[in-house]
């Protein structure tokens, strides 16, 4: 009624799902981000023993297409990812000419630059 | 612009190769 | 309306090779054809992206022009980024 857990269910969680130090992963973290183009000031995040740092790359292989869902659809943001990752096997063993660069060159027009 | 091209410098660097190719924009593109 | 797309494309993909020249002669490392097209397709996808947001903000404000304000809510999640932006803003407006 509180918006907590009951104690039943704390229970459940405590057995099931939390991760404590007798776990080898006692937790999980996401790389945290920041501008490198923008000044900013950071301090260096040593990794944590037993904290297991997710990766963002290791499945990329993967995501050159949509897979599956189940009653939701991919967001935009998976959309846009999907596509530059297409894009760029595509262009992964070109040589010299780019493809995208001749193919988009005939419409540059410098009053639409300026 | 400019942030995704310092992060692909930055792992060029970090490759040791003078020139950011597309396999080096890759690996900064998730966290981009 | 293919055509004004293509254009608008090639002018991104025009600027984005000034910019990573930029940066090439800042860091004296070249980025190939094919990085700058694709940093120019993600930038153009990501403005795709942006504009309906923008839209979206000057609509709940009951707005039917986008101000510099629905610009800055684009830039919450990151506090340097909306920082740097709500300076350059203050920046144009002086």
């Amino acid at each position: 009624k509180d918006g907590l857990l009951s104690e039943e269910e704390f229970n459940l969680w405590n057995r099931l799902y939390r991760l404590g130090d007798s776990d080898t992963v006692k937790g999980v973290a996401l790389p945290r981000s920041h501008f490198l183009s923008l000044q900013e000031d950071r301090v260096a995040q040593e990794p944590t023993t037993g904290i297991h740092q997710l990766s963002l790359s290791e499945w990329s292989v993967w995501q050159d297409h949509p897979l599956p869902t189940h009653q939701v659809e991919h967001s935009d943001r998976c959309h846009h990812f999907i596509s530059i990752m297409q894009m760029i096997e595509g262009m992964r063993h070109e040589e010299d000419e780019c493809s995208y660069e001749l193919k988009i060159k005939p419409f540059l027009q410098m009053e639409d630059v300026y | 612009v400019i942030e995704a091209a310092v992060r692909g410098v930055s792992q060029a660097q970090a490759e040791d190769l003078d020139v950011v190719d597309v396999d080096q924009l890759e690996k900064v593109l998730p966290q981009l | 309306q293919y055509s004004h797309r293509q254009r608008l494309k090639a002018a991104v993909h025009y600027t984005v090779g000034c910019l990573c020249q930029e940066v090439e002669l800042d860091k004296q490392v070249h980025l190939s054809k094919q990085t700058i097209a694709a940093i120019s397709e993600v930038t153009f996808r990501q403005c795709e992206n942006f504009a309906k947001d923008l839209e979206m903000f000057a609509r709940h404000a009951k707005r039917s022009t986008i101000t510099t304000d629905d610009v800055k809510l684009l830039s919450r999640r990151s506090n340097s980024l909306l920082k740097y932006i709500t300076e350059k803003n203050e920046e144009i407006t002086q």
